[in-house]
């Protein structure tokens, strides 16, 4: 669930 | 010798990207890598460090540390790959060479060294799809023109397996 969640939470940056 | 008990992550790689180094020193590099396959949460750490370091203004550290991410990355396996891999990390990179934001203050030498290594990484890691958005990302905005030429020793080949003696 963790994993997930961290997964969700990374974004490329905004450009 | 250094002295490897109770170094931790940090003072391995201070003593690695020092600015008063003379020329890269691989005992410290290769000591850093060695921690990381040491600590259960060594490539997490590694990378929030990495990151810090490749920032720097003084251009002698910022070298040093891509050179201990490079080394990192040929030495320190999957669970390493994993963190670079993640767009956390990527946009530290991504920051050093857009003009947006550290670009203008960065020398070209550092950006030179962050795309040769993140190209290098689209080859050499392709199961590691987010470094290929953050670079094909870089191309669309014309941060990065053309590809980079990458020399073959730079190129990030995992040790072949040892061969068997006299089978």
């Amino acid at each position: 669930l963790g994993e997930e969640s961290e997964e969700r939470d990374d974004h490329l940056l905004p450009m | 010798m250094a002295e490897a008990e109770g170094e931790s992550l940090e003072s391995w790689l201070n003593k690695a990207t020092n600015p008063s180094n003379r020329q890269e020193d691989w005992e410290y590099i290769i000591g850093f890598c060695d921690q990381i396959n040491k600590e259960l949460e060594g490539p997490q750490i590694a990378v929030r460090l990495l990151a810090h370091k490749i920032q720097s203004p003084q251009e002698w550290e910022a070298v040093q540390a891509l050179t201990v991410l490079e080394a990192c990355m040929k030495n320190c396996g999957r669970r390493f790959h994993n963190e670079v891999g993640k767009f956390r990390f990527l946009n530290e990179l991504i920051k050093v060479v857009s003009p947006k934001y550290l670009g203008d203050r960065v020398s070209e030498k550092v950006k030179a060294k962050v795309i040769e290594l993140l190209y290098s990484w689209t080859v050499a890691l392709p199961e590691e799809s987010k470094i290929k958005d953050a670079y094909y990302m870089l191309k669309r905005q014309g941060i990065v023109m053309c590809d980079p030429i990458i020399p073959v020793d730079r190129t990030l080949i995992p040790s072949p397996p040892p061969r068997p003696k006299n089978p």
